[in-house]
């Protein structure tokens, strides 16, 4: 349930 | 990307900006605690590595960039361009007692025992304690500038529309950050007394923010 890889949020 | 979020990373900007012109324009750093900027630092720092991992989109890299710049130029004025000026004395939070259980639990609680996910983790728990510096000194010295008091509100503002951003997309697209969502709700929670002092007596046009 998360993004994988590189985070979208800041 | 949702309404609350830009939002959210725009006030967070307004927040760096205030505090960086803030200081570059009186020439001073009184009253601003070195140890919160330079833990802010050391938040991005951490939780940036991945703009040489993976490209997102052009707003995320540059807002990353734009961040990482304003944070160390923060840190630079405070501890070399107007060291002088620097209240050491005030700003005496004992840092250590957050970065021990930060990086434990950063190791104990994260999504995977990797090194970009434990920095990850690690700065998101950090960031949740990092202005503890700022508000202690405030509460040593008794007053907070009202300038300082902007950049503290847009600070603790940020999280707060970050948190209307965790809801929006819990509901619009499934989408659940625990670490960040619990981190963040805690460090909103840490900014309330300021927020009631903010309202009651900054926007009451005080000239500074005295504490009771």
């Amino acid at each position: 349930d998360r993004v994988t890889g590189g985070k979208d949020e800041l | 990307m949702n309404v609350f979020r830009l939002a959210g990373d725009v006030s967070h900007l307004v927040a760096i900006i205030i505090l960086l012109v803030k200081i570059w324009r009186s020439k001073s750093c009184a009253g601003i605690s070195g140890k919160s900027q330079v833990l802010f630092a050391l938040v991005f720092t951490t939780r940036y590595l991945d703009l040489f991992t993976v490209f997102i989109s052009a707003y995320n890299t540059i807002m990353k960039v734009v961040f990482l710049a304003m944070s160390y130029a923060t840190v630079y004025l405070i501890y070399m361009r107007f060291r002088n000026m620097y209240d050491s004395e005030n700003d005496t939070f004992r840092v250590e007692f957050l970065l021990v259980p930060v990086i434990g639990l950063s190791f104990l609680e994260n999504y995977a025992f990797t090194p970009l996910e434990i920095l990850w983790t690690f700065s998101i728990f950090l960031e949740a304690v990092a202005i503890m510096p700022q508000l202690f000194m405030i509460t040593k010295t008794g007053e907070a500038e009202s300038i300082t008091t902007h950049y503290l509100f847009f600070l603790g503002l940020y999280r707060a529309l970050y948190i209307a951003n965790w809801v929006w997309r819990y509901h619009t697209e499934e989408f659940f950050d625990q670490i960040a969502v619990v981190s963040g709700v805690v460090q909103t929670i840490f900014y309330c007394d300021f927020f009631y002092l903010y309202v009651t007596r900054v926007l009451r046009g005080k000239a500074k923010m005295i504490l009771p």
